[in-house]
């Protein structure tokens, strides 16, 4: 799932 | 967490800091677009929230605490401490022709119509176009300082770096994040054509000229 991870990215 | 991603925060820390310590010790914002940082605070407040609500890493909660605080002195630099200094007749730049359509377009197209997502998307496509008010200034100088220009090439080498993240997180993790992806190309492109003078003018001259 693409957008569960993407808040670790600054 | 990978190389580029990592060397794409450090760019991006150097080029908050150098912009920073310009204005700082040189007690001068002449040539910088106070515009254009306003619109970064907003990005780093709309996108940082998530500060209140998760904690994800020791390194990822400084670094935002650090862009945010860094974002906030610099603006304080430019309109308080140093206003004097301040080039208003050159940052002219509407910034609500870009605020209204990047609001708009949040509310239409993103991944999750929750009020931190919009504000995350929010903060993604802002920061996409933040820089136009700077790059507009100085195409209306027609000069910038060094250290300015120095922040320019890492303020847009660190989205750049970000793209080949992205690459290597598709191909490693396959993950990707269209919406971050395309307004990163976005962002980039924009900084081509100071890319293209940084490199080709950098050397030899103190002053950047840009073709008005």
């Amino acid at each position: 799932e693409t957008d569960s991870k993407h808040k670790d990215e600054l | 967490m990978n190389i580029f991603r990592l060397t794409g925060d450090l760019s991006h820390l150097a080029a908050i800091i150098i912009l920073l310590l310009k204005i700082w010790k040189t007690r001068s914002c002449a040539g910088i677009s106070g515009k254009s940082q306003i619109l970064f605070a907003l990005v780093f407040t709309s996108r940082y929230l998530d500060l209140l609500t998760s904690f994800i890493s020791l390194y990822n909660t400084t670094m935002k605490v650090i862009y945010i605080g860094c974002a906030y002195a610099t603006v304080y630099l430019i309109y308080a401490k140093f206003k004097a200094t301040y080039d208003g007749n050159h940052d002219t730049f509407r910034v609500e022709f870009l605020v209204v359509p990047v609001g708009g377009l949040a509310f239409l197209v993103n991944h999750d119509f929750s009020p931190l997502e919009i504000l995350w998307t929010f903060s993604i496509y802002l920061e996409s176009v933040a820089i136009l008010p700077q790059l507009f200034m100085i195409s209306k100088t027609g000069e910038a300082e060094t250290i300015t220009t120095h922040y320019l090439f890492f303020l847009g080498l660190y989205r750049a770096l970000y793209l080949i993240n992205w690459i290597w997180r598709f191909y490693f993790e396959g993950f990707f994040d269209m919406i971050a992806i395309v307004a990163g190309v976005v962002q980039t492109i924009l900084y081509c054509d100071f890319f293209y003078l940084y490199v080709t003018k950098g050397e030899g001259r103190s002053q950047l000229s840009i073709p008005t």
